[in-house]
């Protein structure tokens, strides 16, 4: 967990957005929220890891922010739908 | 704020303010440290329910929101709390629409009634930093102050100036912008240096900082007499106005190590003992300069600007005896100090003055255009009071416990800001069809270019600020109301200028949230989007744009245009006559830019229609 960064993912939506629906009753949110859930790596529960996403954006852009590893950026990139991932930076106040 | 309201034309129960229902029915949610819920700024009496679009929500513990405060929340570096820990969140947001506080001061100076721009604007807030403020917790604040039906952003935070498909705060604007929703960002404290603004997206209202007509005098009066007027917050009574023997430690310029900047360095310095020790401006903050003062002996501190900082001087909340003086007042101290091998010098204490003529001046730290990302954008659009603004804080400087009535004394272009977020509100609440771009043009080609002596607006050094340290001038928010004609951008007018920036199909597609195809697209140059000001690199050739403007004031009128030229370029509008018969009504123009010999320096000029009611200005910034 020591080489985890927040890291800012953008990614693009499948050609047929609709197609990610896997339950009737899931709201859009959850299927977009899903879907970015499908880019992280794959945790073991066993380990009590801490959970990798951090938010889901649905307004903003289409992507989220996660704590990830640079191992795990490289694995990402690999993805059906992956656009860019960048370390977050600190903003400041004026 | 205690002045800055009556500085900005606004009076309670008459003009503008009555007109604007003082913001009423408008919700701005400010991204910042969070808030102190108790402050009486933030109390709603007098205020109506929030509209009933309002999905925000309240995360403080106790049910301290109110019909003032409808919406508080806390993200993942936000110690569990929208609760302000630093003041600059409750600052910002009493800037914006604190309500009505009588007897507000900071050590009995700058009193009078605290009240905010829009003071019965609702306030949504977001706490996105505490000693930071990190992207992921800004971006899922945008997200969700865009779920919960903000009207209106204000952003007194940033970074760099980086493409705009690189710049989070850029993309989170886009996506508020396309819902109606006025993004408001302060433009940074990096200056009086040229492209230094953050926030410089075209949808984005970008802030820079001037001072008010206010200052909180404290005088230096030196041992021949001489009286250099500079400010301070902290003004004791006690204070036995006898001469002192000053210190300089930074008089040997040669002596790199001296200690000019008075940092903890000085506590090893046992002349600053019974002494007024002159320190510069930078390094450390100027509080932490008179602490370390305090500490090694010294009586006070005369803290000088630098030629950076020129005229601009700050009232702060010293722990001694202490003043600010100008750049040129410092020269003329330490002339004073060469002159005579006893130099001496007291305080005279003069509390708060009201009549600075060269207000407004822009502040040697707001930050300056040519934008870094879009130079053919002028930027910043607007300055506002940003400099020793007096608004509501967390705790007490004066160390009272008695009262939750705290305010405090701050400076920078996060000051700025949310005086522009409140004019925002006021206007969308007496224009609730105004576009973002439609309300930013009318605080743009209203806003005012002189300062109270009638002179051109002038810059930290008391030189005519030029365009890209002023962009269209000092906003005047009544005029705003009725600005005659603005310039309109609609959403979709963003992507051939997107493509003109020669960026990919995805990169414009990551601002859109959809694929865009450049190709397909038509391109513009920047200078083509229908903005309200003008920013023109000259080469050797002609330049052609064309603008439109809509007809928001009577609906029969004719405007002329009057063209002020920018030195060596030819400027013509065609047609030089606007007639509109109906309100709404869409007109057109060309503008052609014909350099005149080859072009070398800088130069701004301007272009107003006018009819017999309205003066519509655009600015024009040239540069080679």
């Amino acid at each position: 967990s020591a080489n985890l960064e927040t890291y800012i993912v953008h990614v693009e939506l499948p050609e047929s957005y609709t197609q990610l629906s896997t339950s009737s009753i899931s709201s859009p949110n959850e299927d977009l929220d899903s879907w970015y859930n499908s880019f992280l790596p794959t945790t073991i529960a066993s380990t009590n890891e801490a959970p990798r996403m951090v938010y889901c954006y649905h307004n903003v852009f289409k992507g989220f922010s996660a704590k990830l590893s640079a191992e795990d950026v490289k694995v990402m990139e690999k993805k059906p739908g992956f656009l860019s991932a960048r370390p977050q930076r600190m903003l400041s106040l004026h | 704020t205690t002045h800055s309201p009556i500085f900005l034309g606004l009076h309670q129960n008459s003009g503008f303010w009555r007109e604007s229902n003082y913001g009423k029915g408008v919700i701005i949610g400010v991204l910042d440290t969070g808030i102190e819920p108790n402050h009486p700024s933030f109390s709603d009496e007098g205020m109506p329910p929030p509209p009933a679009k309002w999905k925000g929500k309240c995360e403080f513990n106790t049910p301290v929101c109110n019909k003032k405060l409808i919406g508080a929340r806390f993200f993942q570096d936000g110690n569990g709390s929208p609760a302000d820990e630093s003041g600059h969140g409750t600052h910002t947001a009493g800037t914006a629409a604190g309500n009505f506080v009588m007897g507000a001061n900071v050590f009995g100076n700058a009193n009078g009634t605290a009240v905010g721009v829009a003071p019965h604007a609702h306030l949504a807030i977001y706490k996105v930093c505490t000693t930071g403020c990190s992207e992921s917790d800004i971006l899922a604040a945008m997200d969700v102050a865009i779920d919960d039906g903000v009207d209106i952003l204000s952003l007194s935070l940033g970074g760099s100036s980086v493409p705009f498909h690189n710049d989070n705060i850029a993309l989170g604007a886009y996506s508020a912008m396309e819902k109606g929703i006025l993004v408001s960002c302060s433009a940074g404290n990096n200056g009086p240096f040229g492209s230094t603004l953050s926030n410089d997206a075209p949808w984005i209202l970008t802030v820079g900082a001037s001072t008010i007509d206010r200052q909180i005098r404290a005088t230096a009066v030196l041992g021949n007499k001489e009286e250099l007027d500079g400010q301070s917050l902290y003004q004791p009574k006690d204070f036995h106005p006898r001469l002192y023997p000053l210190f300089y430690p930074g008089l040997n310029q040669s002596d790199t190590d001296a200690d000019r900047y008075c940092t903890e360095a000085l506590l090893n310095i046992t002349q600053v003992k019974g002494k007024i020790v002159i320190c510069e401006v930078g390094l450390i903050p100027p509080t932490s300069k008179g602490t370390n003062v305090k500490a090694a002996g010294g009586v006070g501190m005369i803290m000088i600007n630098s030629e950076q900082e020129g005229y601009t001087t700050r009232a702060d909340a010293h722990v001694l005896p202490a003043t600010n003086i100008n750049y040129a007042d410092g020269l003329k101290l330490i002339a004073y100090l060469e002159s005579t091998s006893s130099p001496v010098a007291t305080f005279s204490f003069k509390g708060t003055i009201i009549g600075d003529s060269h207000a407004p001046a822009v502040a040697s730290f707001s930050s300056r255009g040519p934008s870094y990302s879009s130079p053919g954008i002028l930027k910043p659009d607007i300055i506002g009071p940003g400099v020793n603004i007096l608004a509501a804080y967390h705790e007490s400087v004066e160390n009272s416990t008695n009262t939750k009535a705290n305010f405090h004394v701050l400076s920078g272009t996060s000051m700025s800001c949310p005086h522009l977020s409140g004019v925002a509100a006021l206007l969308k609440s007496a224009h609730p069809d105004w576009s973002p771009a439609a309300i930013k043009s009318a605080m743009m080609t209203t806003a005012d270019l002189v300062n109270l002596a009638q002179n051109p607006i002038e810059d930290e050094k008391h030189l005519p600020a030029d365009l890209f340290t002023m962009g269209s001038g000092h906003v005047n928010p009544a005029r705003a109301n009725n600005p005659g004609l603005i310039y309109d951008i609609e959403p979709k007018d963003y992507i051939p200028y997107l493509c003109g920036l020669n960026y990919s199909d995805r990169e414009v597609g990551r601002i859109l949230q959809r694929k865009a195809n450049c190709k397909a697209e038509s391109r513009i140059s920047e200078t083509q989007l229908n903005y309200p000001s003008f920013s023109i690199v000259v080469g050797s050739t002609i330049q052609k744009y064309t603008r439109t403007v809509t007809n928001v004031g009577d609906a029969n009128s004719i405007y002329r245009v009057k063209i002020d030229q920018p030195g060596g370029v030819n400027v013509t509008v065609k047609p030089r006559i606007l007639s509109f018969s109906k309100v709404n009504q869409k007109l057109s123009y060309d503008i052609t830019f014909t350099p005149l010999s080859p072009y070398e320096t800088p130069s701004d000029g301007s272009l107003t229609w006018t009819s017999a009611k309205y003066s519509v200005r655009s600015p024009i910034a040239a540069q080679p």
